[in-house]
């Protein structure tokens, strides 16, 4: 399982 | 965070602003769809519930506070304010919006990045973001002649959403893990819907003419 990445977006 | 990203970021901010300029200088909200701006307000409260889990950088966290705060003041205003909500011109904006949130919450519990109650809210909250700006523009459309700051409004909104493609292509070239694809498919569903409103305002630029939507 990969890890989502962060949300870094508005 | 790329030049792009920041493009998209600040167009979205003077968006914001020449509407509030508009409202503030004008004391009017002609033109202006009270259900895009009720929508945009429940996108930013569902997605920026995250202000309370994750942190990512100073800068994202005032944008979001911005984003919630402004997105309500100008409901609030259209709503409640004595004088601006006289020129809300409610026969015209009719669009249904309750069917947008009700297919865009079928569609996050159905397709999102788990199922979880937050990101649920976020894939929620991307979905109603991309066809937000339908109630408006179907306003416009209706009104026919378009006042000089809300073409505006609705361009640097358009840009907004340019950029954040432009963001997203230089993310996938620079980045090895970049995937996010609920985002950018409704990205670009997102930017179409302004393809029609872009080609009839860079006609007014170009002709140096006030801009009108054909009916």
């Amino acid at each position: 399982q990969v890890q989502a990445p962060p949300k870094d977006e508005l | 965070m790329n030049i792009f990203r920041f493009l998209g970021d600040m167009t979205h901010l003077i968006s914001i602003l020449i509407l509030l300029l508009k409202i503030y200088a004008t004391k009017s909200c002609s033109g202006i769809s009270l259900k895009t701006q009720e929508l945009y307000a429940l996108v930013f409260l569902a997605r920026y519930l995250d202000l309370f889990t994750d942190f990512i950088s100073v800068y994202n966290s005032v944008m979001k506070v911005v984003f919630i705060a402004s997105s309500l003041a100008i409901v609030w205003c259209m709503r409640r304010h004595r004088v601006v909500r006289r020129s809300y011109d409610k026969e015209l904006d009719t669009f249904r919006h309750y069917f947008l949130v009700a297919a865009c919450l079928a569609l996050a519990l159905l397709v999102q990045e788990k199922f979880t109650f937050l990101e649920v809210l976020w894939a929620f909250s991307i979905y109603l973001e991309a066809v937000a700006i339908l109630p408006q523009l179907v306003l416009l459309q209706r009104s026919g002649n378009v006042d000089n700051l809300t073409g505006q409004y609705v361009f640097f909104l358009g840009a907004y959403r340019a950029f954040y493609i432009l963001n997203w292509i230089y993310r996938y070239f620079t980045e090895t893990h970049f995937s996010r694809w609920i985002s950018c498919v409704s990205g670009l569903v997102q930017t179409a819907l302004y393809a029609d409103f872009f080609y009839y305002y860079f006609i007014s630029w170009k002709n140096n003419s006030k801009l009108q939507l054909p009916a």
